[in-house]
This record gives structure tokens, C-alpha cells and sequence, in this order.
């Protein structure tokens, strides 16, 4: 299982990629 | 550990951590692509205290749009996507074939911030460890520097596209910086690092 931290650490960084590819996507507006 | 947190306090939580370190980066006049902030274990005389990983930022090549072709074969993309889906799926609890945001290539840079939640430095050893053993900044510039360094994870980054890595030592531990752009050292980002990392007092406002 994974540490408090690195479970925070993950999801910010997949949130944040998340975010990244709905701006770069063609239907973004 | 006990000491550590401690140390840090309760105004210096994970949160408090987050907004330092992407406010480093975004507010910067560099291009920095990551930061993290590896978390001494304290002060134990019995044992050499260890850096591990306390949070990070990734922000990504804002200055590079996607247009160079990946080197990565397709074997190792796939694993990499596995890798994530598996991540998300622990973090989520959704099912990894319903999550479409693994979909988008999974980058060096990624790859490499995401890894370094596995690592950790004993203290002397490593670019962190080195940068809190000599309360000195680590600051290495260049593919062809960091490729010849004795350090793995310079070597490492390297592989991974970063052209610059920076370990700052702070109170309780060193903020490393890194970027795939050449940049030199700014005694501007040192005094910031120094103030915003201080945790032997309140932190201040960004």
C-alpha cells in the first residue's frame, strides 16, 4: 500500500494531467 | 517520522508543501519542469537519516509543445500506461479501462517525476543526500555533465530529458528542481528557496 503522501503526491499529478490533456484537446473551449 | 513532523509543524502540511513548491516554479523567470521537496527522516544518531520523498509538482515543458517524436518504443509506452492505470486504479478505485486520461502518451519527464516517489537518499549519497550532507546547493547544467556525474539520478534524468537538476538543502530537507531547458545558476531562486523552505519558522506568504 502506498504512504498518505504519495497517494496525495498521485493524485494531484494525475489530476493535473488530467486537466492538461482536456486544455490540449480539440474540443476544449 | 515523529521528528520530522515535529519539526515541520502543523502549519507545514502536505498542502502548505504543494502551494511552495508550484508556487517556486510558476512564479519563476526559468522554465522549471518538476519540483520536489525529498523530506529528511531527522535527527537519529543511531542511523543516518534518510531523504524520501515528501511532495512534488510536476508542471510539465510549458515551452514545448509536443512536436519531437517520442523515442520510446511502443513496448515501453504500454507499460508505462499499465503502470498509470494500475496507479489510478489504487488512487481512484475506478476500473483502469474506464479512465481515458491514460490514454495521451506518458512522457520522459512524467515518467521520471513518477519514479522518484519510489526513491529515497541516505544522507551524502545521491544529489539530494550530497546537497543536505554539505548544506551546499547541487547545481548541474547540461546533458553532457550530468551524464558523466557519479550520481544515478543525475544520470538518470539525463536519460529522461532534463538538461538542468538542482538540490537546495533547506531545513528538514532539499528541494530539487529540474527542467529539459538549459538554465544556470540564479543566486534569485537559491535566496527564494532558502526563505520560502525555512520551516524553523511560519511560513511566509508567497
Amino acid at each position: 500500500d502506498l504512504p498518505l503522501s504519495r497517494k496525495k503526491s498521485l493524485r494531484r499529478f494525475l489530476e493535473k494531467r488530467k486537466e492538461r490533456q482536456v486544455a490540449k484537446s480539440p474540443y476544449a473551449y | 517520522s515523529a521528528s520530522t513532523s515535529a519539526a515541520i509543524g502543523s502549519e507545514w502540511n502536505q498542502d502548505t508543501l504543494q502551494q511552495r513548491l508550484q508556487g517556486l516554479i510558476d512564479n519563476a523567470r526559468e522554465s522549471w519542469t518538476y519540483a520536489i521537496f525529498w523530506q529528511s527522516s531527522g535527527v537519529d544518531y543511531t542511523a543516518p537519516s534518510v531523504l524520501g520523498w515528501g511532495d512534488g509538482y510536476y508542471k510539465g515543458e510549458v515551452n514545448k509543445p509536443k512536436t519531437v517524436e517520442s523515442v520510446t518504443s511502443l513496448a515501453e509506452q504500454e507499460h508505462r500506461k499499465k503502470v498509470l492505470r494500475e496507479l489510478n486504479s489504487l488512487i481512484s478505485g475506478s476500473h483502469s479501462q474506464e479512465n481515458e486520461t491514460i490514454d495521451e502518451e506518458v512522457t520522459d519527464t512524467e515518467w521520471f517525476f513518477l519514479i522518484s516517489m519510489t526513491q529515497s537518499f541516505v544522507n551524502g549519497h545521491g544529489l539530494p543526500g550530497q546537497a543536505m550532507f554539505s548544506n551546499q546547493p547541487v547545481w548541474i547544467t547540461g546533458r553532457d555533465r550530468l551524464s558523466v556525474s557519479h550520481c544515478e539520478r543525475a544520470r538518470q534524468g539525463q536519460v529522461f530529458g532534463i538538461q538542468t537538476i538542482v538540490c537546495l538543502p533547506s531545513s528538514n530537507g532539499v528541494v530539487e528542481l529540474g527542467s529539459t531547458e538549459l538554465i544556470f545558476q540564479s543566486l534569485d531562486l537559491i535566496n527564494q528557496v532558502k526563505v520560502l523552505f525555512n520551516f524553523g519558522n511560519s511560513p511566509p506568504d508567497l
